[in-house]
């Protein structure tokens, strides 16, 4: 998974 | 960001300013959940652990602050405020919130996206949140009235996360690669907990009656 992209969400 | 994560994200900091508006023109929590508070504050206390080393956006680290601060608050206001604490229902209060969170955190070391310590503590605050209202509605239907704003405060709180799950349907189908099948499937699980408050609270607006919970 992309880290950054799967966390860019609240 | 889609117009249903943004309505998502407005509707979940309207249900925290609403309860910090009856906490604070009140001056009492009757009612409210301290469980449901110390639990929503351990979610963004653990989701949020990478808000200092992952700048995703202005607004990103600001709602971050926000939610980690007014949860923190309002457990604060509960636990020390003289007057606000004097109101807290600490007999109805009595759901086992600590097996909820002992359950969760079983569940994300098993059922995570990276057995990682970021990843085990993302997943333990999506499961976490998705029963954290356990105790508020178990204090509501056990209080059989709800005060408006308390009424208002779990609807929104619960609607917020109906609108993440469209959200996610958006993405799903816009962007290539998105899969987030642990939030979706936590966010309906969430959203399905809310199901009967949702059905008496429409029933109490479609007759303007109080909102009145079964016992």
């Amino acid at each position: 998974i992309d880290a950054e992209h799967h966390h860019d969400e609240l | 960001m889609n117009i249903f994560r943004f309505a998502g994200d407005m509707t979940h900091l309207i249900s925290v300013l609403v309860l910090l508006l009856k906490i604070y023109a009140t001056k009492s929590c009757s009612g409210i959940s301290l469980k449901t508070q110390e639990l929503y504050a351990l979610v963004f206390l653990s989701r949020y652990l990478d808000l200092f080393t992952n700048y995703i956006s202005l607004y990103n680290t600001l709602m971050k602050l926000v939610f980690i601060g007014s949860s923190l608050a309002i457990v604060w206001c509960m636990r020390m405020h003289h007057a606000v604490k004097r109101s807290y229902d600490k007999e109805v209060d009595t759901f086992r919130h600590y097996y909820l969170v002992l359950a969760c955190f079983v569940l994300a070391t098993l059922v995570n996206e990276q057995f990682t310590l970021r990843e085990v503590c993302w997943a333990f605050s999506i499961y976490l949140e998705a029963v954290a209202i356990l105790p508020q509605l178990v204090l509501l239907q056990r209080s059989g009235n709800v005060d408006n704003l308390t009424g208002q405060y779990v609807f929104f709180l619960g609607a917020y996360r109906a609108f993440y799950i469209l959200n996610w349907i958006y993405r799903y189908f816009t962007e290539q690669y998105f899969t987030r099948w642990i939030a979706c499937i936590a966010g309906i699980v969430q959203t399905a907990l809310y199901a009967d408050f949702f059905y008496y609270y429409f029933i109490s607006w479609k007759n303007n009656a109080k909102l009145q919970l079964p016992a």
